[in-house]
């Protein structure tokens, strides 16, 4: 699962 | 992009409108929290400086830069041009008690202590409790205009659907950010009370009165 920290979100 | 988070990000679009749209239509910034909105323009300023460092979208660039414009906007209206009118003295919320702890939570917790990380997860905290000025004010003066109430709403269903979006990343993509969901939950439960009063008065047709 990848959890890390790729904001790709708003 | 799913359809959770689409709609999430329309109903945080038009949350937005609707706020921009009272003060400009009414004049008037009555019965809004300026304490929130500053938060806000805060949250944005912060979470949207990977702006300048990494590219998503031509969705994602244009609608953080409408977030960054429309807060700043919103606190210019409040502050400059309607100043009249806003309501300070029932908002009395002290920011620095958010301000604070999201920071200090924002360095013990992250993903990764870099500036720009660390002012990423500063602002999902900050986000998560940026609302309570504003419902501090509601409670303080006990009711909120329907119009009011339709911001609150579209704002709080924002948060809702991108927990829908986040359950459906789970499964479908294998992603989730445990940062961002936790502050997620947190931000919609703040809201629960004011969605009951929201449903059981104001589609009804009444003013949202809170008891006395």
């Amino acid at each position: 699962i990848d959890a890390d920290a790729d904001h790709d979100e708003l | 992009m799913n359809i959770f988070r689409l709609l999430g990000d329309l109903s945080h679009l038009l949350a937005i409108i609707i706020l921009l749209l009272k003060i400009w239509k009414t004049r008037s910034c009555a019965g809004i929290s300026g304490k929130s909105q500053i938060l806000f323009a805060i949250v944005y300023t912060t979470r949207y400086l990977d702006l300048l460092t990494t590219y998503i979208s031509a969705y994602n660039t244009v609608m953080k830069l409408v977030f960054i414009v429309a807060s700043y906007a919103t606190v210019y209206l409040m502050y400059v041009k309607f100043k009249a009118t806003y309501d300070h003295n029932h908002d009395t919320f002290r920011i620095e008690f958010l301000l604070v702890p999201a920071l200090i939570l924002a360095l013990l917790i992250n993903h990764e202590f870099t500036v720009l990380e660390v002012l990423w997860t500063f602002s999902i905290y900050l986000e998560s409790v940026a609302i309570l000025p504003q419902l501090f004010l509601v409670s303080k003066t006990g009711e909120a205009e329907s119009i009011t109430s339709h911001y609150l709403f579209a704002l709080g269903s924002y948060r809702a659907l991108y927990l829908l979006n986040w359950v459906y990343r789970y499964f479908v993509e294998d992603h989730y950010e445990l940062i961002a969901i936790v502050a997620g939950v947190v931000q919609t439960i703040l809201y629960c009370d004011f969605f009951y009063l929201y449903i059981t008065k104001v589609l009804k047709g009444k003013k949202l009165q809170l008891p006395a």
